[in-house]
């Protein structure tokens, strides 16, 4: 499970 | 943020430009898709929707902004615009929407990190982004009228795309918690659709004349 801080691209 | 991200974001921004300059000075919006305007539209508003609950930095949340303005900026033009209007090639572009989006949507709903709505759809808008460019590459190849400005603006997407796997193959060295395959999947699927396009445009390039298509 991806963690929210991981999607920090655009 | 390393200097292959920053390139990338500076090259996906700036294609955005090339578009509004070529709408803006030339009043025209001639080989543009807007099925593809369209399809990136869709994919800034289904991904950008975490701008409601969750903040990265001010620097994310002012390109997500750009973003949706310039997207929603372009349809403006294409479909209200007095005389760009009249430029658009209606009869060209004809690729379905649904076409990309049904399968997406579906693919979002079985291949995900977690069965929610925002994460479905911001898996659908990774997905659709990789194939959206696909409207676009259709009616360059029909109308082979490929003006300057129009080539720029692919081959700055495709530099994109092409930036941000540099990007991730420094993040997968640099950063051990970073493993983003589905992502990085759809990534490479939307770099290779330019493989075809690039390999024209450098030899046009080469040779020092105007883009020109088989």
């Amino acid at each position: 499970r991806i963690a929210k801080e991981l999607k920090d691209e655009l | 943020m390393n200097l292959f991200r920053l390139a990338g974001d500076m090259s996906h921004l700036f294609s955005i430009v090339l578009i509004l300059l070529k709408i803006y000075t030339s009043k025209s919006c001639a080989g543009l898709s807007m099925k593809t305007q369209e399809l990136y539209t869709l994919v800034f508003v289904t991904r950008y929707l975490d701008l409601f609950y969750s903040y990265v930095s001010l620097y994310n949340t002012v390109m997500k902004l750009i973003f949706l303005a310039s997207s929603f900026g372009i349809l403006w033009y294409m479909r209200y615009h007095k005389q760009v209007k009249q430029t658009y090639d209606r009869e060209q572009d004809t690729f379905r929407h649904y076409i990309l989006v049904v399968p997406c949507a579906v693919l979002a709903l079985i291949v995900n990190n977690e069965l929610s709505v925002t994460e479905v759809l911001w898996t659908f808008s990774i997905y659709l982004e990789a194939v959206a460019i696909l409207p676009q590459l259709v009616l360059l190849q029909r109308t082979k009228n490929v003006d300057n400005l129009t080539g720029q603006y692919i081959f700055f997407l495709g530099a994109y795309r092409a930036l941000y796997i540099l990007n991730w193959i420094y993040r997968y060295w640099t950063e051990p918690k970073y493993r983003q395959y589905l992502v990085w999947a759809a990534g490479l699927v939307q770099t290779g659709l330019y493989a075809d396009f690039f390999y024209y445009y450098l030899k046009s390039w080469q040779a020092g004349e105007k883009l020109r298509l088989p």
